[in-house]
């Protein structure tokens, strides 16, 4: 199988979809063949991807519902060698739709088995929740990237994250990793950052990606549905995920 | 019933927390009897406003299974005339817990409806999804506020949220009111933020509370467990939910 990501963190607004889609488009930049799989309600990597929620006919609830409309849902973006499964508002509901189906937690395991073969990279976008569709990323996943906002509530949720990848390793999928955290909207001049960095790299040392900082241009790309690499190449915020985009390659290749 | 708000957006990190305990803690310094429900699994209005998990024995999650255990959960904060029933973890997995019940919507209306004569307001912190939890919130409530960060993807869940509040409107609850759209972590100087907010006074007119500015004494006081207006008065952060405040005492006159 290839490196599938799952970018998860129960924390709101800490980075997810800007991670997933700026990663997703150096990856392909880079000469990977990248898929981007939206799990959030909210379709924000669809739409900051470029894509028209209003053009789409399927999205991964119904490959969830029914694995057999996977070619349907999937579709190519408007860059090179990266396509999408798009998400949708109904993935709200999906916990009541497949609560009570028999091997609930695997769902999307199975459901991308058929694309490994064609992918060098899976990714994952997550819903700011622990749900089931959280976890079935997490089974899914060969490893999760976490980012996090230096901030205090950021940390408290950073210890029941990772005890949840814990008992996903020993009751579903042994071979999920932690790939690394993400400290995202960095500002090194705050000391509440400090702080907050130096803290989580005492309890994770070697997994704390370099840091990326607060930059307007990383939060202006999506309205524009264009990753911040051809929105503004020259930013700090470009420059940072690119690098970050190789550390990602480098822990990947180490694993 | 005395005046039960909402505060609600599916988007994540946006400051519903935030303002509820900042609106909490002004009410009740303002001489009101307040009640703050933390309504989500990450808790962070529990330990925002320094109560420690540890010690809880009862939770929302206990109340909604059964609604006798409400006076064991109900508990006191550390400051006068201030109320809170905590969250916990696992609220998590209440949407399949209480999802094949009958009247599931109404379940936190109902248990409400007991303490109604004791306090002057009611907040409920809302997690970041639109799940049974947060339906639950709006069926209870008589008005939401609706915190919204300045940026495009906040932006682009406003309409399916306004949408679900008519819905829950016609169907559950139809004294439901917008109290009002708080534009939070505002930064007038970047073009995003003027574009945003303007975009969203033309589509809510007369419906946006004035903005609350960026302010780094609003992400230092949950780390020490204190509302602003006890860790840093004289900030901006702390005059800015002052005026706040006061500004939502008299919308609720009005309606
Ligand atoms: N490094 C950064 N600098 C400035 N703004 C950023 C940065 N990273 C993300 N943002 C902005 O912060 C907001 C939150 O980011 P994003 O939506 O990616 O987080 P998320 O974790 O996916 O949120 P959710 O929990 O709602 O899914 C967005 O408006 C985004 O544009
Ligand atoms: N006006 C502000 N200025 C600076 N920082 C702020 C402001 N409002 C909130 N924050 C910080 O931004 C982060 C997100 O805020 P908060 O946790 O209140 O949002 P939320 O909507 O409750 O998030 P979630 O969706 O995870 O429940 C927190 O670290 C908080 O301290
Ligand atoms: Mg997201
Ligand atoms: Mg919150």
């Amino acid at each position: 199988s290839p490196p599938i990501l799952a970018i998860v963190n129960q924390k709101g607004g800490v980075g997810k979809t800007t991670t997933a889609i700026n990663l997703a488009c150096y990856l392909a930049e880079f000469g990977h063949k990248t898929l981007l799989i939206d799990a959030d309600p909210q379709a924000n990597s669809t739409s900051g991807i470029g894509l028209d929620q209003a053009q789409l006919t399927h999205s991964l609830y119904d490959i969830l519902m029914d694995p057999h409309t996977l070619e349907q849902a999937l579709c190519p973006s408007p860059f090179p060698r990266l396509h999408v499964i798009p998400g949708h508002q109904n993935l709200a509901s999906i916990d009541l739709d497949i609560g009570r189906m028999v091997s609930r937690e695997t769902r999307l395991k199975d459901c991308l088995t058929p694309l490994h073969s064609f992918y060098d990279f899976i990714l994952i976008d997550c819903p700011p929740a622990i749900n089931l569709i959280t976890v079935n990323a997490m089974v899914a996943a060969t490893a999760t990237i976490i980012p996090v906002q230096c901030e205090y509530f950021a940390l408290e949720g950073l210890a029941y994250l990772t005890q949840t990848q814990v008992l996903i390793r020993e009751n579903f999928n042994p071979n999920l990793d932690l790939l690394g955290i993400l400290p995202t909207m960095y500002d090194a001049r705050t000391s509440l950052n400090r702080q907050v960095i130096a803290n989580i790299e005492s309890v994770f040392p070697n997994q704390v990606f370099s840091a990326i900082p607060r930059n307007i241009k990383l939060s202006e790309a999506p309205s524009h549905g264009l990753p911040v690499q051809l929105y503004a190449p020259k930013s700090k915020g470009a420059k940072r995920y690119q690098y970050f985009t190789q550390e990602v390659l480098h822990r990947v290749q180490q694993a």
